[in-house]
Order: structure tokens, then sequence, then C-alpha cells
């Protein structure tokens, strides 16, 4: 799980049984004290492995936005939640957003990729090796640079931690402001790895195409999917082109406009075999 | 958790805040204390477990 903190924006991914949705009012309590007001709101997810074991209130989408929409301000006026499917009933995107009436989507652009069906060899890696006396930072580094994740983003800060028996996280700090992170599950039968990273519209495109690559090619999924959430479509367009060199087939593209948001473009891949 | 398994699939929560004095939206939410940023946590149920960071923003690592 991860953290970003900016002067004026945070975000948190957390996976598990979390409930991260009760960050909300205690971040809004902290924030009005340092004289910041929320202009706007995005929560994403996928489709849960486990859904019967999340809490409240992620139990289900529905009781999500409910708890979403008591717990942000009334200037956040303009809110809409989508349940974006796909050709696989188990794979779908949720997207909840709101905004004031003044916030207007960024330059920026985000890339959410989910894995699961990892290759085995390839998840190995992300086991601790028994009796090793590691601790999880040092362990980190090692998994970093064996799996060829540091390799993602050569010029990266990379903070990394290895969980005890298995499990990774990684943030990567990328050109000043920019982040990626790495979160990994590699157990077998519900193995799982998340990549994401964000860009401005204005970047090389190729750029994002050749981490994309590289990343996926770290875990080889049988199956994943890719959202992007931006206000060009010039980086979703990218996404196909990039994965299917890799064996990946696109197998369904939905899209959905949010007010602040831009597009949120959700996309699934499963390798050509399947 | 269910059978054996843990559950990957992760949640993401992203905040946008503005203010009106230059001053205070210099830093904003990176003046926050630690300790403040572990009682979030708390109502999440995830602890720090390493942290980095630059001029421009702070990155955690979480348990979980």
């Amino acid at each position: 799980s991860s953290l970003f903190v900016y002067p004026t924006k945070i975000i948190i991914k957390t996976c598990g049984t979390t409930q991260l949705l009760k960050s909300i009012r205690p971040l809004l309590h902290y924030a009005r004290h340092l004289g910041l007001t929320l202009c706007s709101c995005r929560y994403t997810r996928g489709s849960f492995i486990f859904p019967k074991a999340q809490p409240f209130p992620h139990t289900t989408f529905k009781e999500e936005v409910i708890c979403l929409e008591e717990s942000l301000p009334t200037n956040l006026c303009r809110r809409k939640a989508s349940v974006m499917p796909s050709k696989t009933p188990s794979h779908s995107w949720h997207v909840f957003t709101a905004s004031d009436d003044a916030h207007l989507p960024g330059v920026l652009y985000t890339l959410e990729v989910c894995m699961t069906e990892l290759d085995r060899v390839l998840a190995r890696k992300f086991f601790q090796r028994p009796g090793d006396e590691k601790t999880g930072d040092t362990a980190g580094k090692e998994m970093t640079q064996l799996t060829g994740i540091g390799d993602i983003n050569p010029g990266a800060l990379i903070c990394d931690f290895a969980f005890d028996p298995c499990g990774y996280s990684m943030n990567g700090i990328i050109d000043g402001d920019r982040y990626s992170t790495i979160h990994v599950t590699p157990e077998d039968g519900y193995s799982y790895a998340s990549f994401e990273c964000v860009g401005s519209i204005y970047d090389d495109h190729d750029d994002v195409v050749q981490i994309l690559k590289k990343a996926v090619q770290v875990f080889r999924p049988a199956t994943m999917s890719v959202s992007t959430t931006c206000t060009s479509h010039e980086v979703w367009t990218r996404v196909a082109g990039a994965l299917e060199p890799l064996g990946l087939k696109c197998r369904s593209c939905a899209m959905d406009e949010f007010p602040a948001a831009g597009s949120v473009v959700f996309q699934t891949f499963t390798t050509r075999r399947k | 958790m269910a059978v054996s398994g843990f559950e990957g699939f992760e949640k993401r929560l992203e905040l946008h805040f503005f203010g009106d004095d230059p001053a205070v939206t210099e830093m904003g939410l990176r003046q926050l204390d630690f300790e403040s940023l572990e009682q979030v946590l708390h109502a999440v149920q995830c602890t720090v477990v390493s942290a980095v960071g630059n001029s421009y923003f702070d990155a955690y690592v979480l348990s979980e």
C-alpha cells in the first residue's frame, strides 16, 4: 500500500481488508486546520478477488458511494459514480468522482494497471528465502534489483519494502513531482501485481509505452486491466499497441466521462493462449 | 479473509485541495506531522513501513 502527500493533493492506495474511505473525515479535519479546502475527490478500484471478506463500507460499491457521499462536503456538487464493465464479469472498474464547480482537470494522466495470474517463476522472486535474516528494506532492495523493477525507470528514486514471508511494495519518485508504484501479492492461486504511474499529456507518449512494457514483463500476467484517466485520448490509444507485442490481446474497452477527471478508459487484456 | 487468500486489488483515493494563502499552500499537507498521518492511517488500518521524499512530495510505503 502507498501514500503520497503533496502540498495540495493526497493519494492513498491500499489493499487487503483496509478501510480506506475511513481516512476521508480525518484528512478533511487536518486539511481544514491548515487552511485547505477540498475541491475534488476520485475513488477507484477493480473487482475484489474476495469481495465477501471486505469490511464495511467496502462491502459493495453502492455502500462505498454512500460513504463517499456522506463524507464529502457539499461544495463538491458535481458527482458521478459508475461501474465500467468488461467482457469478464469479475473484472469491472469502479469509479467515483466529485468536484466543486471551479475544479478543472489537469494535464496529468494516471495509469492504473492490475495484473493477475502472474508467471509462476517470476512471482517466486517476491518470496523471501527461508532463514534469510534480511529486513524488509534490504530484502526489498534485493527484489527491486533481481526482478528488473529497478530498470523500469532507471533514474527513479526508489523506496521499496519486502514483506515476510512474501509480497512487495515499491514507490518510485520520477522527474520531480511524478510517482510510480508497484505492489505484489505473489501467492499462487491468487497472485496479483499492480503498477501505477502518472505522466503529462505533453510528454512523449513513447515513454509511457516503454514503461508499461517493462512493468508488464516483470510479471508476465495472463490477465490484466489498464485504466487510463486523462483529458487527452493520446494516452489510452497507445496502451494496446504497447501490450499486444507482448502476447496480450485486448478483450474489451469501456470509456466514460467524469466531471473534473476527464475520460476514464478501462481496457482488459488476456494472453492469446486463453 | 476468504479461504487463505490475500486481497490484492487495491482501493485508491485521490483528494485535491486549494487554499487562499500562498504561504500555506506552498507546503500545505506536507506540514502534517507524522503523528497526524499515523492517526489517519490508523483509521484505514495501515502503518508506515518506509518513506522517501523530495522537494515536491513525500511517498510512504504502507503495511498491508
